[in-house]
């Protein structure tokens, strides 16, 4: 695991796509790569929730979060057997 | 699981419930650690043809092929990518990058939910019987998440995206993580976009009991599934050399202990190490140990490693006593060598005897499985408890399940103490948790889907909650283990599942997503909040008016400000001591007409308006309103419990009160 990175799940408002993007997992990724040159997406959510989850610093993290179109930037949980 | 069926019902009146036909066309998902394909609760003997429109799949990874699914295990994925990003590669020589099960866990949940029929289950001749789950004829779809390090939200995600899309028809979690708000928590996030597609989501409680606000997975959207006691239990009893005899618990096979009294030592005073009363790993000095039973403190690491450290040591028997914190509950565990676990009452007993007596001494003796076990059930003093930590006004847990010793399949990867350098391999473990009730309530959800299929998740939870039960099996209110008093609905939610009942109601309160979006607005979310949850631009209408206390749930969470003589009240439902709660029921029987009855303690009182519903057709909604006032004045922080209960005569629909003077 890269030093300095933590994985981070992104919202992302889809109705706010910008209409330049045919498939919004294109514009998750120009998102991401216009915060991060190395970072990349993990999964990509459609169902569960709208958006998708990398690795990257926290300033990378924070710069996402002002994006078009980001509707929250939240570092990952973990959880444990009951 | 052996025993829960005849617990719950569900053999006596097997003609009850819908056939091969109907459940086999319901799918339950299960996210935990995978599973171990071989075990015979996957045998698909009998089973048609798996349902058209089932999308999921049987992923290829390590020692896990296509052809280990059948008609039984219809599905089986793993998620590792973000366990790998954060924890590095995984080790392939450790675990499985596969669906397989190298833990134990996931075999036992999903099994505990729909495992097929096998005879002859055992572990090591304890908890003897037919096993099965509680669906036996519904499909198993497994969604591996947790691995050694853990289990990681994005995986958990990834999961859930796939299940949904996959067309599961109930999801079981039997984990969870630190409190969070909902639109911050992925099992929250997730399991809202399954609840919209009409899926049931069923997650354990925690483990966290008996600490109040110690519940996770409290979004309403979520069924939260508290543990209890079964009316089953493995004695082991230890015997002093003063001639007294105390009892305990053991799942303990293999040699016995000579047949003589054995010198007994307390591990705190064969050790150098401040902990070493709880036996961890190294802390015990051979030379005191050896040939004696070692009296250990329960806490820190794990019960069945403490055995182990005892036989390393050269220790050839174990006493684990409980301390305060568990109190008299007692989990019996498959310990290495002959060992039994004692109540914190027993231990003292123990520790007082060994304490004054210069040559103490002690043997243990084995006996085995005792069934009809009374009190049963009792709230597990482990099973997590209210009040609700994010949302004081949704009472939850929402009902509890058996999680105590529960018999269910095992991988075959580990023994069944899970400890490396135990060989032994089983193909039924006994193990405890709110991991164990969930899956429960998820079979049972899946067998109520197949009876119901129109009824919503929200109707099948209300059905399974407004039907279990508060007492016991002598009638008794059902007991609290860590007390040893009644439980309240904070430790019991709406009771314990009965499913006999939950097939046929009477009334339901459903709830649909517009309500649950609804209850959002209450919460005061913003829009971003809620687009996190619903995926869309669902805005809250300034105008209109949303309040908690109109969300159709099934059980009433009343929040009371902490009064004084002065403010006490008229009782007239304008003063702030009262207040109002609205709720809708749906008539899924007959016609009929319904009466209510009202319990409450002397702190408050409830007056129910109208105090009779009548139903001319299936279907028919009618709306009542619970006004609760406040009697006497109470502190901030205190509590008291009722309940409000709808009868025809022949359906009992009952839904529980916890009144918190805030």
């Amino acid at each position: 695991a890269s030093t300095g990175t933590r994985t981070y799940i992104i919202h992302m408002a889809k109705s706010r796509m910008p209409a330049v993007f045919e498939d919004h997992s294109h514009w998750y990724d120009s998102s991401l790569k216009s915060v991060s040159g190395s970072a990349e997406i993990l999964y990509t959510y459609d169902n569960a929730i709208h958006g998708f989850s990398a690795r990257m610093t926290a300033e990378e993290a924070a710069a996402l979060e002002s994006r078009h179109g980001i509707v929250s930037v939240m570092p990952e949980l973990k959880y444990e057997l009951h | 699981t052996t025993r829960t069926p005849s617990f719950l019902g569900l053999d006596q009146n097997s003609a009850m419930f819908p056939e091969s036909e109907s459940t086999s066309d319901v799918i339950v998902g299960v996210l935990d650690t995978g599973v171990w394909p071989e075990s015979p609760s996957y045998d698909d003997t009998g089973l048609g043809p798996v349902p058209s429109f089932w999308k999921g799949e049987c992923e290829v990874g390590t020692n896990f092929t296509k052809s280990n699914c059948n008609r039984k295990l219809v599905g089986a994925r793993f998620f590792s990518k973000g366990y790998e990003a954060t924890l590095g590669p995984i080790d392939q020589s450790k675990e499985s990058k596969s669906p397989r099960d190298d833990d134990g866990h996931g075999t036992h949940t999903s099994s505990t939910a729909a495992g097929s029929v096998v005879s002859g289950a055992s572990l090591f001749g304890y908890a003897a019987g037919t096993a099965r789950g509680m669906a036996p004829h519904a499909r198993v779809a497994v969604y591996k998440v947790c691995w050694i390090g853990g289990c990681f939200s994005s995986d958990i995600l990834a999961a859930i995206e796939k299940a949904i899309d996959d067309n599961v028809n109930v999801l079981s979690m039997s984990l969870g993580g630190g409190v969070s708000d909902y639109f911050r928590d992925s099992v929250a996030s997730g399991a809202f976009a399954a609840m919209e597609k009409g899926i049931l989501i069923s997650c354990s409680a925690g483990n966290a009991g008996p600490s109040s606000y110690s519940l996770s997975n409290v979004a309403p959207w979520i069924t939260t599934v508290g543990a209890g006691t079964l009316d089953r239990d493995f004695p082991a009893y230890v015997s002093l050399g003063n001639g007294k005899n105390y009892s305990g618990v053991s799942l303990y096979k293999g040699d016995p202990l000579p047949g003589q009294m054995i010198p007994l030592i307390y591990a705190g005073n064969a050790t150098n190490a401040t902990n070493g009363n709880l036996c961890m790993t190294g802390t015990l000095i051979p030379e005191k140990v050896a040939g004696k039973i070692v009296l250990c403190d329960r806490g820190v690491n794990p019960r069945v490693q403490k055995g182990s450290v005892v036989k390393t040591a050269g220790g050839i028997g174990m006493v684990l006593t409980n301390t305060v914190a568990n109190g008299e509950e007692l989990v019996a565990d498959a310990h290495l060598l002959p060992a039994t676990g004692v109540g914190e009452t027993t231990g003292e007993a123990i520790k007082s005897y060994l304490f004054s007596d210069t040559n103490p001494t002690a043997t243990i003796f084995f006996e085995g499985t005792k069934v009809g076990i009374q009190p049963s059930p009792v709230v597990a003093a482990f099973s997590s408890r209210g009040p609700n930590p994010i949302t004081a006004r949704i009472l939850k847990p929402d009902m509890i399940a058996p999680g105590v010793n529960i018999l269910a399949g095992w991988s075959r990867a580990v023994g069944p103490t899970g400890l490396s350098e135990d060989a032994r391999r089983v193909e039924f473990n006994i193990i405890s948790g709110t991991s164990m009730s969930c899956p429960h309530v998820s079979g049972l959800a899946a067998l109520l889907k197949g009876a119901h299929p129109d009824w919503s998740p929200a109707a099948i939870r209300s059905a399974l909650m407004t039907t279990a039960k508060v007492v016991d099996k002598n009638g008794k209110l059902i007991e609290d283990v860590s007390t040893g008093k009644p439980s309240t609905p904070f430790d019991h939610g709406a009771g314990h599942v009965d499913p006999v009942s939950a097939l046929n109601p009477g009334l339901i309160y459903d709830l649909g997503v517009d309500d649950y979006l609804y209850f959002l607005c209450a919460l005061n979310y913003t829009a971003d909040e809620i687009s996190v949850l619903a995926k869309n631009n669902f805005t809250c209408d300034s105008g209109k008016s949303y309040s908690i206390n109109d969300f159709n749930y099934p059980s009433f969470a009343v929040s009371l400000p902490a009064t004084t003589d002065s403010t006490l009240g008229s009782g007239d439902g304008t003063s702030s001591d009262t207040v109002k709660h609205t709720r809708t029921v749906t008539n899924v029987g007959s016609p009929g007409t319904y009466k209510v009855s009202i319990s409450t303690s002397d702190a408050f009182k409830v007056s129910v308006n109208p105090q009779e519903l009548t139903f001319s057709q299936t279907n028919e909604k009618k709306t009542y309103t619970a006004t609760f006032t406040a009697i006497s004045s109470e502190p901030t922080d205190a509590n008291a419990f009722g309940r409000i209960e709808w009868t025809d005569g022949k359906h009992v629909v009952g839904s529980p009160i916890a009144v918190s003077w805030t």
